[in-house]
């Protein structure tokens, strides 16, 4: 029978989870969820046809270059992929993007990106990786910037950062050094995610599921 | 935007690679 069918293509789906499922547990409605799904689908083929989220994939998505290397993409793509198997699965681009709806809660949002920064995972920033990745920007970037000034704006930006100075930024410091400067989660806000289904209708092929 | 004033954090939330938007591009 062809709704029976329709439905256990998909289960079939290494990775789907149910739009019913992934909407109680994120800040998406049903409806959106199947637009994301959509849009997974025609990302998750872009290069290998197998309904998953592979690397190269992402940074295709990203940069129009699947080969284009970049520190942060990376990261981006490493905390999308909680299983830490190699792919995004759909559950999980379900579940990281909601980090980056307009409702989503702040603190999620400032300890998504103190993750992201945190580059070895010793649960701090330290001066280190903020200078691996201030080089990483101007690498891709047309800035050019002296070695001596590099070290100057991380040294003040560490300073002002650092409240206890014991050379590493933990959480709490992140946290208040967020407050201070707002702007700087502003790219963890994606504005199209608060109603995906208007803003790219052409995802919306049917709603399977009664909201 | 003098050296001595920019924040190292603003500069790297410009990456390319943080703009998650692209994703949604047709």
């Amino acid at each position: 029978m062809g709704c029976c069918y329709s439905t256990s293509k998909r289960t079939r789906t290494p990775g789907y989870e149910e739009p019913t499922v992934l909407a109680s547990q994120t800040p998406f409605t049903v409806s959106e969820v199947e637009a994301l799904h959509e849009l997974y689908k025609k990302l998750s083929n872009s290069i290998i046809e197998d309904n998953l989220i592979h690397r190269e994939e992402f940074q295709l998505a990203l940069f129009r270059n699947r080969n284009k290397k970049n520190l942060f993409a990376d990261r981006i793509f490493d905390l999308f992929d909680l299983k830490r198997n190699g792919v995004i699965e759909f559950g999980e681009f379900v579940r990281s993007l909601g980090l980056f709806h307009p409702n989503a809660p702040l603190e999620d949002k400032i300890t998504f990106a103190f993750r992201l920064y945190d580059l070895k995972q010793t649960g701090f920033i330290e001066r280190d990786e903020l200078k691996e990745m201030v080089l990483a920007l101007l690498h891709e970037s047309d800035l050019e910037l002296s070695d001596d000034m590099i070290e100057s704006i991380v040294d003040k930006t560490f300073s002002d950062a650092d409240i206890n100075g014991d050379g590493k930024i933990d959480q709490e410091e992140w946290k208040a050094f967020v407050s201070k400067h707002p702007s700087l989660i502003r790219n963890m806000t994606l504005p199209y995610l608060k109603d995906i289904t208007l803003a790219f209708p052409s995802f919306v092929v049917r709603t399977e599921v009664e909201e | 935007v003098a050296p001595a004033t920019m924040n190292a954090f603003e500069l790297i939330s410009k990456s390319q690679g943080l703009n998650l938007s692209s994703l949604f591009e047709k």
